[in-house]
């Protein structure tokens, strides 16, 4: 069969205008890393459970993106994160959600497909199953950026949330 | 929230999908990621989905699955699955967002209707491609 990868980056992260050319080149070259190193493995005859989590490996470790470490800011100030994996040959999955200080959540998710009989875990418990199969937690530190706290600073504290896009309902189809 | 599909050359797919939620969440809220079926699925019969969007819109339509069975009970083929419910069902809601999806031949179809979508694709048949919208 033809091997493929496709990549998504989330929807939003920047304002309109904010995107700056640098900027620009920085989410162009993330993007492109982890495009190569998922069809890296797709060319060695390897899974694509294996690419999938790879490429997603990748964007989780780069702050520009909302997961892992550019993970956005809760209502109490933490990072909150969730994961899911799934292969389509025999419908095996692994998920986990409102987890806390995990490196690369989707390891996690990997590990809950493989080492569990379950296929969802979440928060405390989440943790507990990860702390059992050797997972080491990052100090808050690590998921801090600037440009993330500035974006909860301006509606913290108020009963407004936000995605990572200015949702506008005027057609933007493509 | 970021996301990838994939195709091997066993024809086998997988899906992977992982984000942060949103910015000032409370109440302990989930989205749609880490339910399977609906920001992520996989099934070698049909396709491989990860989503991306206004996570309670793509609970209430259960978009991943909802295109796979499009794909198997309606026999629509991968771009019309997905186009179908990115551009139809999910608007029909209010909701907005994307996806990235792959079939068993390779086939990629990475539809939205909402600004600033990060891509990026690539098989062993076309260029690569990165796209920022």
């Amino acid at each position: 069969s033809r091997i493929s990868i496709a990549i998504h980056g989330g929807a939003g992260t920047l304002l309109k205008g904010e995107m700056t050319k640098e900027k620009e080149q920085a989410y162009r070259t993330v993007l492109r890393q982890a495009l190569e190193s998922g069809y890296e493995i797709l060319e060695k005859k390897g899974s694509s459970l294996d690419a999938v989590e790879q490429a997603v490996v990748i964007m989780e470790d780069s702050p520009l993106f909302n997961a892992g470490k550019g993970s956005v800011f809760t209502a109490s100030g933490k990072h909150e994160m969730d994961a899911a994996i799934m292969e389509g040959k025999n419908l095996n999955a692994g998920a986990v959600s409102l987890i806390t200080g995990i490196k690369n959540p989707i390891v996690l998710a990997r590990t809950v497909l493989e080492k569990s009989d379950h296929i969802l875990l979440a928060g405390q418990g989440a943790m507990d199953f990860a702390r059992l199969h050797g997972f080491d937690f990052k100090k808050p530190e690590y998921f801090y950026d600037e440009y993330r706290h500035e974006q909860w600073n301006k509606i913290k504290g108020t009963e407004n949330f936000q995605l990572d896009h200015t949702s506008s309902k005027d057609d933007k189809f493509g | 929230t970021v996301g990838a599909v994939a195709c091997d050359r066993n024809g086998n797919l997988a899906a992977a999908t992982s984000t942060g939620g949103m910015t000032n969440k409370n109440w302990g809220r989930i989205g749609d990621t880490p339910i399977i079926g609906v920001g992520n699925y996989a099934n070698n019969n049909t396709c491989a989905v990860s989503c991306t969007g206004s996570g309670e819109f793509f609970m209430k339509a259960v978009v991943a699955y909802d295109v796979s069975c499009l794909m198997e009970y309606k026999n629509l083929n991968l771009k019309e699955a997905t186009r179908e419910v990115i551009f139809k069902r999910l608007p029909k809601i209010k909701g907005d967002g994307g996806l990235i999806a792959v079939d068993s031949r390779g086939n990629i179809s990475m539809p939205f209707n909402t600004e600033g979508m990060y891509r990026g694709m690539k098989t062993s048949k076309t260029e690569t491609m990165v796209a920022i919208y």
